[in-house]
């Protein structure tokens, strides 16, 4: 079954590039 | 003053020290003494890269003082200098790359809720702001904050579509942090249809041309695996078109098919 995305949701899902999800940091990048 | 040769060295201490103090009228008297004249390629150099020197030793004040006289919009300038917030200097650094660095949160924070930030600059090292933090909770910080100006702008972005409002669209498009966070060949997640499909099935052919001029791909295809151009009825565009409706998909065909030989074009020679 489809999900129903609230408007948003679904702007950001369109038209968000995927590199502007959040980068996945770990400690060892902080250093 | 043409015989006296400005120092630049002791122009750039004479800045650190007044931004270090923390008096926005003691920076402003050194600027409009000594800064002078305020053309010369020396005063010019050291002038430009006063915020990167003030993230790293001013006050938080002194911060929103400069920000606020000398970052706007409208381009309008005090004593005559205007600042860019994403100047880059020399290692390609913007004072918001060299706050993550130094770890000034309250000021990362600060430059990221002004419009004219741009926090996808890369520097020399081909890093964004976020990449030289050393401080995990500013990162968050700074990630946080960017989801939520793309799920703003992406609202935006949609709406504006919706309205058909080609203004809106242009200035959206317009920002160089918009460009780099926002995508116009995205798939709606409940209809599978990027907006080129979506206009093509509305059979709006301005903003078809709109989109193709402006990084729409004819060669995305949607969910079912269609291209924007196999939902143009089959007609022949040597046909006199015999209605309106005919006569638009005779426009449409045309369009796409001109945007696919010309990026086909670009594609090769690049």
């Amino acid at each position: 079954r489809q999900k129903h995305y609230n408007d948003g949701e679904r702007a950001v899902l369109q038209f968000g590039k995927n590199r502007s999800e959040p980068i996945i940091l770990s400690y060892k990048d902080m250093n | 003053l043409s015989s006296v040769v400005i120092s630049k060295p002791l122009l750039k201490l004479k800045l650190l020290d007044a931004l270090r103090q923390g008096s926005f009228a003691n920076l402003k008297d050194l600027l409009q003494k000594q800064f002078q004249p305020l053309d010369d390629p020396n005063v010019q150099q050291v002038l430009h890269l006063m915020l990167h020197y003030a993230v790293q030793v001013a006050p938080m004040a002194v911060i929103k003082d400069i920000v606020h006289h000398w970052i706007t919009a409208t381009g309008a300038t005090f004593l005559n200098i205007h600042l860019d917030l994403n100047e880059q200097d020399s290692n390609g650094n913007t004072p918001l790359h060299i706050a993550a660095y130094q770890s000034r949160g309250d000021i990362v924070a600060f430059l990221l809720d002004q419009a004219t930030i741009n926090d996808c600059v890369l520097n020399h090292s081909h890093l964004q702001a976020i990449e030289m933090c050393k401080n995990l909770n500013i990162a968050q910080m700074m990630q946080v904050k960017r989801s939520t100006y793309v799920a703003e702008t992406a609202q935006e972005f949609r709406t504006a579509f919706n309205n058909r409002d080609f203004g809106h669209l242009e200035s959206i498009l317009s920002s160089p942090r918009n460009a780099e966070l926002l995508d116009i060949n995205g798939m709606d997640p409940e209809t599978g249809d990027t907006v080129l499909h979506e206009f093509v099935k509305k059979r709006d052919v301005i903003m078809c041309r709109w989109l193709l001029e402006h990084g729409a791909d004819p060669f995305k295809r949607d969910r079912k695996g269609k291209l924007p151009i196999e939902l143009v009825r089959k007609v022949n565009e040597n046909d006199t078109a015999t209605n309106t409706k005919i006569a638009i998909d005779i426009e449409l065909k045309k369009l796409l098919e001109r945007a696919t030989r010309e990026q086909s074009v670009i594609d090769v020679t690049n």
